[in-house]
């Protein structure tokens, strides 16, 4: 079973055109590992990006670095994913 | 004696638990239930639907449909709930009495199983179905670029490692080919709404294009009215509008197609969430989405019946 541990969801907004164009380049980068939970749509909407552990300051450090804000959505997935198998394991003992 | 009462629809369950609770429906309700088997998935797993019927024949027909993208597991759970107020209403609610002694409404909860069962065994965060992409080490195509309007347009991708892998042709996934098929089939489906997540949206046609649609109008007062009954259950505000305007372009999606194919009143939810979770959303929201997704399609099924064509 794949795990996400450390893995974060960064809720970044664009705030123009060219900051939606630099998110689709970083989210083409295949070795990267990225997946876009809600995708780069228009400056102002959120887009949700999931990273994994591996390369979370890279990813954090081009971001500021091209002044695109973001907020740190879900601080560690596999955190969640925990909790969620543990809510449906305890249903299921009911 | 398993039977509906029993089970948890607080809690998400696993493929098998679902189809098993199909069984149980249609067995408590076997004059208004009944189970059909449209096709089967690319690992051969079989797609079911559910049909609520109170009899006719060549009936004007709605179509829902839940799990999409697999690991969506709001909207899968949704559909459960869903679907059992659908029986729980009739003869009760005058709406869903009226909308069911005139049309049968057909119901796929688990439109995309092979990648559901992944999510529970393998992966969580899977989306897309589980077919082998020819001369590519990556897996599966999404089923919602895969629709044969617009396809291999914007908001797809060519790349079969992108989750937005539209497919090698339209229609190549057994899941779409199999609803392509029943809706050409039975000729008579009035509207289709697809339920996805997340970001909590009421969405219409077109993705695939910004031209409006031809009932553009009629179509976004029926989702101002219904967005407006969802806020009221519990003030959960929903942006709509068409796809290509609310979000993105989006080529190859099932709304389209529909729409394309004379589906008048197509729409998609995308479910809460906004801002926490995503589609991780805690089992402990599913009552509340589905109680407050449930005035919102009610809307848009009493529109279809009011209106037909």
């Amino acid at each position: 079973e794949k795990l996400f541990v450390g893995d974060q969801v960064l809720r970044v907004t664009a705030r123009d055109e060219e900051q939606i164009a630099l998110l689709r380049v970083l989210g083409e980068r295949t070795e990267l590992q990225l997946d876009f939970w809600r995708h780069p749509a228009r400056p102002g909407l959120p887009a949700d990006l999931q990273v994994p552990f591996p390369c979370l300051q890279e990813v954090k450090t081009f971001l500021e670095s091209n002044n695109i804000s973001y907020s740190v959505m879900i601080e560690d997935v596999q955190e969640l994913l925990d909790e969620e198998k543990k809510t449906m394991n305890k249903s299921r003992r009911t | 004696e398993r039977s509906t009462s029993t089970f948890d629809f607080a809690s998400y369950h696993t493929l098998d638990e679902i189809y098993d609770w199909l069984n149980t429906l249609v067995a408590d309700h076997p004059n208004l239930v009944s189970k059909l088997h449209i096709g089967q998935s690319y690992e051969k797993r079989p797609l079911y639907v559910l049909k609520f019927s109170t009899g006719g024949s060549n009936r004007s027909a709605i179509w829902l449909d839940t799990g999409i993208h697999s690991r969506e597991w709001i909207t899968q759970a949704t559909g459960v709930w869903t679907a059992n107020k659908i029986v729980e209403e009739y003869g009760q609610d005058p709406s869903v009495t009226a909308i069911l002694d005139s049309m049968d409404i057909f119901f796929e909860i688990i439109v995309n199983p092979d990648g559901f069962a992944f999510t529970h065994s393998s992966n969580r965060l899977w989306r897309k179905t589980r077919s082998i992409n020819a001369g590519s080490p990556c897996v599966g195509v999404d089923p919602n670029r895969n629709w044969d309007a617009g396809f291999g347009g914007a908001g797809s991708s060519s790349n079969p490692c992108s989750e937005t892998y539209r497919g090698p042709y339209a229609h190549s996934e057994s899941e779409v080919k199999s609803i392509v098929d029943f809706i050409c089939g039975h000729g008579s489906v009035k509207s289709i709404i697809s339920i996805h997540s997340y970001s909590q949206m009421l969405l219409y046609p077109y993705g695939y294009k910004t031209v409006p649609a031809p009932n553009h109008q009629e179509l976004n007062e029926v989702a101002k009215k219904a967005v407006s009954d969802l806020a009221a259950v519990y003030g959960t505000k929903y942006t709509y509008g068409s796809i290509a305007d609310t979000i993105y372009m989006a080529g190859g999606t099932s709304v389209d197609w529909a729409y394309d194919n004379g589906v008048k009143y197509s729409f998609t939810f995308e479910l809460r969430d906004t801002g926490r979770y995503g589609f991780l959303l805690p089992s402990s929201q599913i009552i509340p989405t589905a109680t407050e997704t449930w005035p919102a399609l009610l809307d848009i099924m009493v529109h279809v019946l009011e209106h037909p064509y």
